[in-house]
């Protein structure tokens, strides 16, 4: 489902270069459910900003389901985005004027489901993630933890293929944490493909399949015997 | 140091009303080392809003050295707040458009002290913090966990008398993560009061005194023989 070949992705600050991502090869076939560690810095949020297509290689390319994304027009790339990625930000990014029953419901809207099928769907996300009682609160009237609820039910309502999850639990006790990966691993075993970037490593012993990063490459990658 | 007597810190949302904080009782002697902990929404984050002078109670009150915070005018509390607590935030709140350095440099900058007096300083704690290498940066220049690690060092550039940390590790690997909770540690040793909110047990378990907290209230309260 995926190929990324010698990808590069440098950054250029002031006269210095930072090789954020340096020549990375990764296979990720469909349905697969990944983890990544590795340290501050190593370049795990770029990589999953390469794979979400919110971001471009400097050098190398990726391939999704057998298409070089570089040959790609921007309205492509969002529509695969907004059809098929579903992306959990390290930093959220939820709309600061809607509230959480309708940041979680936005990808809906977007997609022109009519009202009466998006309720359903969204009540049973914010039962799910325990904000019942905050679908009505904006971003500014919830805790962290409930904020990264909410960025997780957005990025999970429309069922994507592909779920992107940037450190989903950083902020959560560990009893929602569990909650939330029991979530995305339900999605996974209904046929989504799944990479969860973690610095909790009884999160990250959870996936099938592990990478560690270090200095923008991949340092280990192995199966592990998880169910 | 701090007292705080049945404090209560009520939200209104639409009709609903969010008790955040409920009639919380707490004494902090001069120098201790606490950590809190407790559900997503629990009031961790309200209670040291309040306890950092940035949110008022709804009813009770917070005795600071002594003296009833209620009756402080804005500017005694903004510079109570700019000279003697420290805040780390769990969103970080670093400015845009300033880089590492400077983000870091700030409350120097503030306080008026010399560049000659400030640039030592933001040196060490750059190098103590890891972020030589990054000090050019601006925020979104920056990955999760450096960014965190910007907050704490504005946090602490001003060594103050009270250090308040909103899970400080949330977005580190576990050796960053060290390194920051010994750098916090060290501080508390050569005096300054500690408080570390966390979702991390590794972390919470390191206080001399632990708090948790459930529905606005502080369930538990006990001492550790953590060293
Ligand atoms: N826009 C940018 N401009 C310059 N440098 C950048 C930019 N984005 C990221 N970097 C740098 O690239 C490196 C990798 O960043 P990335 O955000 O992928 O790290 P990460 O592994 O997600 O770290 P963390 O665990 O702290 O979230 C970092 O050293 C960072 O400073
Ligand atoms: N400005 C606000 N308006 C309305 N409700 C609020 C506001 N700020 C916080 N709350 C509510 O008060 C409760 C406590 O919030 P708080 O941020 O203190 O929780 P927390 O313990 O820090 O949670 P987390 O571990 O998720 O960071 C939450 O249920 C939250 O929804
Ligand atoms: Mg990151
Ligand atoms: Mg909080």
């Amino acid at each position: 489902m995926i190929q990324l070949r010698q990808l590069c992705r440098d950054f250029l600050v002031g006269d210095q270069t930072v090789h954020a991502l340096d020549h990375l090869d990764l296979s990720i076939d469909k349905g697969e459910y990944l983890s990544v560690m590795g340290p501050s810095g190593s370049g795990k949020s770029t990589l999953l900003n390469m794979l979400g297509l919110l971001d471009k290689p400097s050098a190398g390319e990726y391939l999704l389901n057998g298409t070089a994304t570089s040959g790609l027009k921007e309205e492509q790339r969002a529509s695969l985005r907004g059809g098929h990625i579903g992306f959990v930000f390290q930093s959220y990014h939820l709309i600061p004027r809607l509230n959480a029953r309708e940041n979680i419901e936005l990808p809906l809207v977007l997609a022109g489901i009519a009202p009466k099928l998006r309720q359903p769907r969204v009540a049973e996300l914010l039962a799910r993630l325990d904000l019942i009682d905050r679908a009505e609160h904006i971003p500014n009237q919830l805790s962290g933890g409930q904020r990264q609820r909410v960025a997780i039910g957005r990025a999970i309502v429309m069922e994507p293929d592909l779920l992107l999850a940037d450190e989903p639990t950083g902020n959560l006790d560990s009893k929602s944490g569990l909650e939330v990966i029991t979530l995305l691993e339900e999605l996974n075993a209904g046929g989504i493909t799944l990479l969860v970037v973690t610095h909790d490593e009884n999160v990250g012993a959870r996936a099938r399949r592990r990478l560690h990063m270090i200095d923008g490459a991949i340092s280990r990658d192995w199966q592990t015997d998880s169910a």
